[in-house]
């Protein structure tokens, strides 16, 4: 994945049947995003496999105030990366989902 | 405790947490 200065990793071990798995983000380099970024340390959070889009997540952490609106699209594409390769982990595994 | 909690108004959690130790580019 592309390196977006923006690290997502899961916080919770993949058993590869939960829909709702544990992620967290922090920013790895300031210096990619755009708006100024106040370090607030890492982020954690649900995600929903299934039924969830990253980029209204990253949207809620705008509006939470971890970042600035014109970084949305960067931690947005940084969770869409991570969610790809779990699922592709699970796919190439033969988890159910 | 580092941790601190804030619940966005759509009802999602987020937990602030130190970063895992290591995982920080050097400036």
């Amino acid at each position: 994945a592309e390196d977006t200065g923006v690290r997502v990793e899961l916080n919770e071990e993949d058993d590869g049947k939960k829909s709702t798995i544990a992620l967290k983000l922090w920013v790895e380099d300031a210096k990619k995003l755009k708006g100024k970024y106040k370090d607030t340390g890492a982020i954690e959070f649900t995600f929903d496999l299934q039924n969830e889009v990253p980029e209204v997540v990253a949207q809620e952490m705008v509006e939470s105030g971890f970042f600035l609106e014109c970084d949305a699209k960067i931690v947005g594409k940084s969770i869409r990366d991570r969610v790809a390769l779990i699922k592709w982990r699970r796919v190439r595994t033969g988890s159910p989902n | 405790s580092a941790t601190a909690q804030v619940v966005h108004s759509a009802g999602r959690r987020f937990i602030v947490s130190p970063v895992p130790e290591g995982r920080l580019k050097e400036p």
